[in-house]
C-alpha cells in the first residue's frame, strides 16, 4: 500500500513512495528485437536537491592567501574544498509538499523543496505512455540569499545498487562519450588534490551516466550542464548558480540577477520593479538499463531531445472539415 | 538573402560561453534571446510553406473534395502559426484564439520531426497546447486523409481532458489569472523530416469547477496500477 507504481507501456515501470512522492525504484526491461523483453533491471534510484556554497573571498579567503579566488563565471569553487552538499528537505507549497496527477497520458508527481516553507524548487516527475523515459521537469528560483550566502544548485540522482568505483562518463559535444574517473587525470599524475569537488565537475551537453556490469543509469540534458559523480552510486548536474561575489575573471559584478522572471519594461512591468532572482525551468530525463549500455541509453534519445518536434497551430471553422459540397457545385467547379 | 541567414548569424553569436552557461549579464541574456527570436520569426514563414506544400500537395482542383480542402487549407495558410511551447513560457495566440465555443471553429496541430534519421523506436511526441475553455476534447489525427477526414469513423479519435495548468512564467501569458487550460495528446509516429497534423474539437464543454483538475487522485485508465 505504501508505494504506487506506473509504467509507461513500454516495460518501463516507476515506483514512488505514497506518503512523500519521493521516487525509489525503477523495473526496467528493454524491449528488444522481436517483442521480447531483455532481463529485468530492477534500480533503487532518489531524486535530490541541494546546494553548494559558493567560495566568497571576502570571508572565505584563508588569512595571507590573497588568491581568493571566488566562485562565477569562469570558476566553479565550492566555499571549503570538500563542503557537503546541503541537501534541500521537501517543504509544503499550499497544503501538500507532494501531489499526484493524473494526466491524459500519464502520471505527474508535483514535489515542492526549500526551507522554512520558502519553496523554491518545483520538481515535476513525468510517467508518460510510450516515452521510454522518466522526465524530470524542474523550476528553479529565486534562490534565497537572505543568508547572506550565494548558491550554486544541484540536483543529484542516488544510485546505490550501481558500484561505478569513481567512474562516469560525459559526451564531449554530443559526440564521443568520455569516461571520467574521480581524483584522477589521463594526462598526467595528480597527485594532491585540492579541490575534491570542483575538480570533479566536467562538462555535459547532452548526457551524463554510470554503469556497472549489471546496470545502467543515465541523465539526459535539455542545455549545457556541469555535471560530475561526486560519491559512488550517484550522478549530479548543476542547474542554477547565484553567487554574491565578483569572481574578478570577466564583466564585474557577481552571478546575481535581481532582474529575475520580470521583464522591467512596460507592458509586463514597471521598471522600479526589481525581481528577486532569475528562474529557471529545465528538463532531465531519466533512462535505465542493463550492465554496461549507459551509451546505448543516451545515444537512443539525445538527438531527439536536442531537435524536438516544431508544433504549428492553425483555426478552421469546423464546417469545413465536413464535405458539404454538392453536385452542382462540382458541375459549377467543372465548368 | 535566405530567410535561415538571420537565424544562422544569432546561432553563429550564441556560441558564446556566456550564452550557452547564462553567465553573462540579464541585459546580454536577453540580447541572445533577441536575436535568436528575430532569426526565428524570418525563418518561419519559409517553414510553413513548407509544411503546407507538405499538407496540401498542389492539386488541380478535380474534384469536390479538393474544393472542401481549399477552404481548409486558405484558412490555415492565414491562421497556422508556430507555436514554441517552452517551458518558461505558455504561448500560442492561434490556439487561444481558436473559437471553441458552440463548435465553432476547431483547431488544427501540425507536428512537425526535424530528426533526419530513423530512431530505432517510432518517434512519438508528448504534445500540450493551451486552450481557451475547459471541456472534454476529441483529437484526431486527419493528415493526409485531410481530404477524406470526413470518412473517418473516429476510429483515431482520442478524446482528451483538458486540464488546469500553471501558466509559465507569468510575465509572458496573457491569461489574467495564473492558470491555463491546456489539451495532452501523444503525437506519432513522426518519420523522419514528416508532419503529422491533428484536428482538436470540443466535444463536451465543462464547467470550471466539473473539469478534472490537478487534486483529483483518479489514474488514467491507461496506466496499470501495481501494487
Amino acid at each position: 500500500e505504501s508505494t504506487l507504481s506506473v509504467s509507461n507501456g513500454l516495460g518501463m515501470i516507476a515506483s514512488f513512495d505514497r506518503s512523500t512522492g519521493e521516487m525509489d525504484r525503477v523495473l526496467s526491461q528493454t524491449k528488444i528485437f522481436g517483442g521480447a523483453y531483455s532481463d529485468e533491471v530492477d534500480l533503487r534510484l532518489e531524486l535530490q536537491w541541494g546546494y553548494y556554497t559558493p567560495f566568497n573571498s571576502e570571508h572565505d579567503t584563508i588569512p595571507g592567501d590573497d588568491y581568493g579566488q571566488s566562485s562565477g563565471a569562469y570558476v566553479f569553487r565550492p566555499s571549503m574544498p570538500n563542503q557537503p552538499l546541503n541537501v534541500l528537505p521537501t517543504c509544503k507549497s499550499g497544503k501538500d509538499s507532494t501531489r499526484f496527477v493524473p494526466t491524459p497520458l500519464g502520471l505527474e508527481v508535483h514535489t515542492f523543496y526549500g526551507h522554512d516553507d520558502e519553496c523554491w524548487v518545483h520538481q515535476i516527475v513525468r510517467v508518460t505512455q510510450d516515452q521510454p523515459w522518466i522526465e524530470v521537469e524542474y523550476t528553479v528560483g529565486p534562490v534565497p540569499i537572505k543568508d547572506g550566502r550565494g548558491k550554486e544548485v544541484v540536483s543529484r540522482f542516488l544510485t546505490p545498487d550501481i558500484a561505478n568505483n569513481g567512474v562516469f562518463f560525459t559526451d564531449s559535444n554530443a559526440r564521443a562519450f568520455l569516461k571520467r574517473q574521480r581524483d584522477y587525470r589521463p594526462s598526467w599524475n595528480l597527485t594532491t588534490v585540492h579541490e575534491p569537488i570542483a575538480g570533479n565537475y566536467y562538462p555535459v551537453t547532452a548526457a551524463i551516466f554510470l554503469q556497472d556490469e549489471n546496470t545502467s543509469f543515465a541523465v539526459l540534458t535539455d542545455r549545457a550542464r556541469g555535471g560530475s559523480s561526486i560519491v559512488d552510486g550517484t550522478l549530479e548536474v548543476k542547474v542554477q548558480r547565484r553567487t554574491l561575489v565578483d569572481d574578478r575573471h570577466g564583466v564585474g559584478e557577481p552571478l546575481n540577477e535581481t532582474v529575475g522572471g520580470m521583464t522591467p519594461y512596460p507592458p509586463f512591468g514597471d521598471a522600479t520593479r526589481m525581481g528577486r532572482g532569475v528562474i529557471v525551468s529545465g528538463v532531465h530525463r531519466l533512462m535505465v538499463g542493463g550492465g554496461n549500455t549507459g551509451a546505448q541509453l543516451a545515444r537512443s534519445a539525445m538527438d531527439g531531445i536536442f531537435a524536438q518536434p516544431l508544433i504549428f497551430v492553425g483555426s478552421a471553422p469546423s464546417d469545413l472539415n465536413h464535405t458539404n459540397v454538392t453536385d452542382t457545385t462540382l458541375e459549377d467547379e467543372e465548368a | 538573402s535566405h530567410p535561415f541567414y538571420e537565424l544562422e548569424d544569432a546561432l553563429g553569436v550564441v556560441q558564446h560561453h556566456d550564452s550557452i552557461t547564462g553567465t553573462g549579464k540579464e541585459h546580454v541574456a536577453r540580447d541572445y534571446s533577441r536575436r535568436v527570436q528575430a532569426g526565428i520569426d524570418k525563418a518561419t514563414p519559409h517553414v510553413l510553406s513548407i509544411i503546407l506544400n507538405q499538407m496540401f500537395p498542389n492539386r488541380t482542383l478535380k474534384s469536390a473534395i479538393d474544393l472542401q480542402n481549399s477552404g481548409l487549407q486558405e484558412r490555415l495558410e492565414e491562421t497556422l502559426q508556430y507555436c514554441p511551447l517552452l517551458l518558461n513560457e505558455s504561448i500560442c495566440e492561434a490556439a487561444t484564439n481558436t473559437v471553441f465555443e458552440g463548435g465553432k471553429e476547431n483547431m488544427y496541430v501540425v507536428v512537425y520531426n526535424p530528426l533526419y534519421q530513423q530512431s530505432l523506436q517510432p518517434r512519438t511526441w508528448v504534445v500540450r497546447v493551451p486552450v481557451s475553455m475547459p471541456g472534454i476534447y476529441s483529437v484526431e489525427r486527419v493528415d493526409d486523409d485531410i481530404i477524406l477526414s470526413r470518412d473517418q469513423t473516429g476510429n483515431n479519435k482520442q478524446l482528451v481532458h483538458a486540464r488546469v495548468v500553471n501558466a509559465r512564467n507569468d510575465n509572458y501569458t496573457t491569461h489574467e489569472n495564473n492558470t491555463i487550460w491546456q489539451v495532452e495528446f501523444l503525437a506519432g509516429p513522426l518519420l523522419p523530416l514528416g508532419a503529422v497534423t491533428y484536428r482538436v474539437a470540443l466535444q463536451q464543454p465543462l464547467g470550471e469547477t466539473e473539469s478534472l483538475n490537478e487534486d483529483d487522485e483518479i489514474l488514467p485508465n491507461n496506466f496499470i496500477e501495481i501494487s
